[in-house]
């Protein structure tokens, strides 16, 4: 079961994740072990690594419209200058006290810090380019609420103007959000809809207009075509709003949702 | 995407960190 949600996280986390937890196993087992060696270097690159984080996490805040992204990042990237100087700490003591035990705490504690930060600060921003997909699905469903009150061609043309770029916007960012999934169950559900979508937007539109043609040739059979487009524009709702919660999902979440 | 690049920065970075600590005690175990 992978432990990270998508792809890009998964590839920039995971390898460190395992050396953080091969770095707690050495040094509990070896508590008192080997004289440890300057690690300045190694922390000074990992600061300057944090700076830039933090600095293009502060942009990213201050250039931001999603006040969750707002009021969430900041603690992030608290977390990860933290860290940075736990790790700073733990360089310090080692220079004078290579054997320093609490040097090694630091170290560990500074260790699992940065990727524990950095791991928060990615879902972070993954949750708010994932709520801006959301907010395009929204603008579908809102869309699609409209399709029962159209009955002129005139109307329907807009109608057509202004679902087909949403949807179609909606299609591509699901697309590639779906590929981006490591969980699999997640993603061949995404799959799923968006075939359905893709089958159900044209027959909705000739319903649409076989409603719009009996209207305008004295309405005989409006009630049935009227009942058979606003199924169609339900069941492509319920497609919508099944998108919507999968792409909310974590793995983390599996076993409480499904 | 800058901020994924910073994250991949700051990985890198407590990798190379993480070797080096861990390198000292790999002979013990």
């Amino acid at each position: 079961m992978p432990v990270f949600h998508t792809k890009t996280i998964e590839s920039i986390l995971e390898p460190v994740a395992q050396q953080v937890s091969r770095l707690v196993i050495l040094h509990e087992e070896a508590e008192d072990g080997n004289a440890m060696p300057d690690l300045s270097r190694p922390v000074q690159a990992v600061s300057l690594a944090v700076t830039n984080l933090v600095k293009v996490g502060r942009e990213t805040i201050n250039s931001s419209d999603d006040p969750i992204l707002k009021a969430d990042m900041p603690s992030s990237l608290a977390r990860v200058e933290n860290a940075s100087q736990l790790l700073e700490d733990a360089a310090a003591l080692l220079k004078s006290d290579p054997y320093s035990s609490s040097a090694r705490k630091k170290l560990i504690e500074g260790s699992r810090g940065i990727l524990q930060g950095t791991s928060s600060l990615l879902l972070c921003f993954d949750e708010s380019e994932v709520r801006k997909i959301i907010r395009e699905c929204k603008r579908v469903l809102d869309y699609l609420a409209v399709a029962e009150v159209i009955d002129t061609m005139e109307d329907l043309v807009q109608f057509l103007k202004d679902l087909s770029p949403c949807l179609s916007k909606v299609s591509r960012e699901v697309g590639t959000r779906e590929k981006e999934l490591t969980h699999q169950v997640h993603s061949e559900i995404l799959v799923r809809c968006l075939e359905q979508i893709k089958i159900l937007a044209p027959i909705l539109i000739c319903g649409m207009k076989v409603y719009i043609h009996i209207v305008e040739s004295g309405g005989v059979g409006a009630a049935e075509a009227a009942e058979n487009r606003n199924y169609l524009a339900s069941r492509m709702s319920d497609e919508i709003q099944e998108i919507i919660r999968v792409l909310q999902l974590t793995t983390y979440d599996e076993d409480t949702s499904e | 995407e800058l901020i994924l690049e910073a994250a991949k920065g700051i990985m890198a970075a407590s990798s190379a960190l993480v070797r080096a600590a861990n390198a000292a005690q790999r002979e013990l175990i």
